[in-house]
């Protein structure tokens, strides 16, 4: 491929086979297929390391849009609301964000705000422990937004830095679990003034395109801020992050590499680019 | 929706005896993105297209039916007779019978196992759960909290998974369980250690039936999980999870085309009573959008 003199027909299909087959989608990789064949034609360049870079620098120009870092609030605590469709890694994610934080010497708050799903406060209750992080945790069956809002009320009591809140996961297209969630953003609002400072959508790096769908939807009910792609220590490649970032605005802010509390990493959209290519 | 793209393009072949090349190439393209955005794997759709074009080039035009109408039924048909056919039900040669349940992380296994568990229920039979998942933190009391809703046990255990799945089985004959359901731990195909384990499991315990756990909305990657699955486990079905939300679902053409192994059953919301039995071609009708 990076021998390709030229943006020929053949170039295109083999970039064509590339980029769909990293969940780049249909859309978005003839949007890039254009630009590079413009690209070509009024540079007039034959050199393929050339025209890779043309093309990574295309890739990493659609990942740039949005804010790529979390800002913490002025004051604490700094809220982050975490919501994503079912085991895309949600309760996961968050104790590796934990951790991270917390190797800032940061001092960080949980919400299991999950009282849904079986054991699920159990989960993060067993990953609090494990990082030691401190947790708000309610029995299952009780009121998600009732258990924000005791952490809310237990961050400031603690003098906390970050309180980060776990949600079930839910699919995007049922009205009644979203409207809950935003019942949690309201309550998590009217206590912390500021919050939630960043919401975070977490995207399973093997979703196709339905995670277009997942975005644009969670993003009316909750205004996703960022995304934390998880299981990119997979073999799939994530690319509908691409297709998201360029289309929604919506920036990826962490990815999750494995199943331990320091599998993460903040987001590099040149390291992501090339990597499409690889 | 493809049948309105296919009006566009075939409005020209009104009065046509004949499906021509030309018009058959418009067509093709027209289903090669919907199958693309629907995400079926893009070699899968390459092949599918080719075998589509050689029916639909040649095919009489019907006089009853509208060439759009006719050109969207032998892709569907083509569709449905990929994905299927349909063995209904689970096989029981044997008691207990042993169904083993893997895949990748948060497919939906666990969910699954007690799925199967309330569907064989309903079917009067007697199944018990092995929890061998002994890594994700509360996978074990997740398992134990689903048996408790519908009244299955659960087998837990100390030490390694096929070292639990291997007495469960024991215990399972001792009882007179009919049938034993093992959940196991996500897994990524490329990671040695694991896929090693999950051999074991199945080497040792002999199941039955061994199901991959897929999530509906997996893209291009998953013919990759798939085909390493069914090379390490020799899959006998593939269970395809979180179809009640709006993923086009194109991974079910996907899995099936490069495993061969049938689709059984499609999970279709949280509660324990969301399983159906795969019937292709509404799945092709989604996958059509
Ligand atoms: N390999 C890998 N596995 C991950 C990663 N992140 C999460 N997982 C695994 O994915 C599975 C699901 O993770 P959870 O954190 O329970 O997902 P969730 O979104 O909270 O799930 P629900 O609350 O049920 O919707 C678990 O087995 C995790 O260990 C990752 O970055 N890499
Ligand atoms: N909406 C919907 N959610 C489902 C379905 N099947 C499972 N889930 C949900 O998906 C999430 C993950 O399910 P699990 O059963 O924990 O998945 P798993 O494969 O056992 O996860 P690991 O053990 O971590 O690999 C949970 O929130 C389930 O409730 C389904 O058919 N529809
Ligand atoms: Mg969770
Ligand atoms: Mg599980």
């Amino acid at each position: 491929f990076r021998r390709a003199r030229q943006v020929d027909a053949a170039f295109l299909e083999e970039l064509e086979e590339i980029l769909i087959g990293a969940d780049v989608g249909v859309e978005t990789t003839m949007s890039i297929a254009e630009d590079l064949r413009r690209a070509a034609r009024d540079t007039g360049t034959a050199d393929p390391e050339e025209l890779y870079g043309i093309l990574k620098r295309d890739v990493e120009s659609r990942l740039r849009k949005g804010e790529s870092d979390v800002t913490l609030a002025d004051s604490s605590p700094t809220v982050i609301l975490v919501a994503g469709v079912n085991g895309t890694g949600k309760t996961t994610s968050i104790a590796k964000l934990a951790a991270y934080y917390m190797g800032q010497g940061k001092k960080v708050l949980l919400s299991a705000s999950d009282t849904f799903r079986a054991a699920a406060t159990e989960q993060l209750g067993i990953w609090a422990d494990r990082i030691g992080a401190d947790i708000v945790r309610h029995k299952m069956g009780s009121d998600p937004a009732a258990v924000a809002f005791d952490a809310c009320e237990a961050a400031a009591a603690r003098g906390v830095d970050i309180l980060i809140v776990d949600t079930a996961g839910r699919l995007h297209t049922d009205s009644n679990l979203m409207r809950e969630l935003s019942k949690i953003k309201s309550v998590v609002a009217r206590k912390i003034p500021g919050a939630p400072h960043e919401v975070l959508l977490v995207l399973d790096a093997t979703a196709g395109q339905n995670a277009i769908s997942q975005a644009r939807n969670f993003k009316q009910a909750i205004e996703i801020t960022g995304i934390f792609l998880a299981k990119l220590d997979g073999t799939a490649k994530g690319g509908i992050v691409v297709a998201i970032c360029d289309k929604l605005g919506i920036p990826v802010k962490f990815v999750g590499l494995g199943e331990g509390a320091d599998d993460i990493e903040p987001f590099d959209a040149e390291l992501f680019s090339r990597a499409l290519f690889e | 929706a493809i049948t309105e793209k296919f009006e566009g393009v075939v409005r020209r072949l009104r009065g046509k005896a004949i499906i021509t090349e030309k018009n058959v190439a418009d067509a093709m393209r027209e289903v090669r993105m919907a199958l693309l955005e629907a995400d079926v794997n893009y070699a899968v759709v390459r092949e599918f297209v080719k075998t589509v074009e050689k029916k639909a080039l040649g095919a009489d035009v019907l006089k009853s039916v509208s060439p759009a109408q006719q050109f969207v039924k032998i892709v569907h048909d083509e569709l449905v007779e990929l994905m299927g056919p349909v063995e209904p039900g689970i096989p029981q040669p044997d008691s207990p019978t042993i169904i083993m349940l893997a895949g990748l992380q948060g497919s939906g296994k666990t969910t699954t196992a007690a799925k199967v568990a309330s569907y064989l229920l309903r079917k009067g039979r007697r199944p018990s759960m092995v929890a061998a998942d002994v890594q994700r933190p509360a996978a074990v009391e997740q398992l134990k909290i689903l048996g408790g809703q519908l009244g299955v046990e659960v087998f837990s255990g100390e030490g390694k998974a096929p070292d639990i799945c291997v007495r469960a089985v024991e215990r399972a004959r001792l009882v007179g369980t009919s049938d034993v359901i093992l959940d196991t731990a996500g897994r990524l195909h490329i990671d040695e250690e694991m896929m090693m384990e999950v051999k074991d499991i199945a080497r040792r315990t002999e199941p039955h039936q061994v199901y991959l756990v897929c999530d509906a909305m997996t893209g291009q990657d998953a013919v990759n999980s798939a085909k390493a699955f069914d090379e390490e486990l020799s899959l006998d079905g593939v269970i395809l999870t979180k179809l009640d939300g709006d993923a086009r679902g194109g991974a079910a053409l996907s899995v099936k085309a490069v495993t061969g192994k049938p689709i059984k059953f499609i999970g279709v919301g949280e509660k324990l009573d969301k399983l159906e039995e795969f019937h292709p071609d509404r799945m092709a009708d989604r996958i059509l959008g």
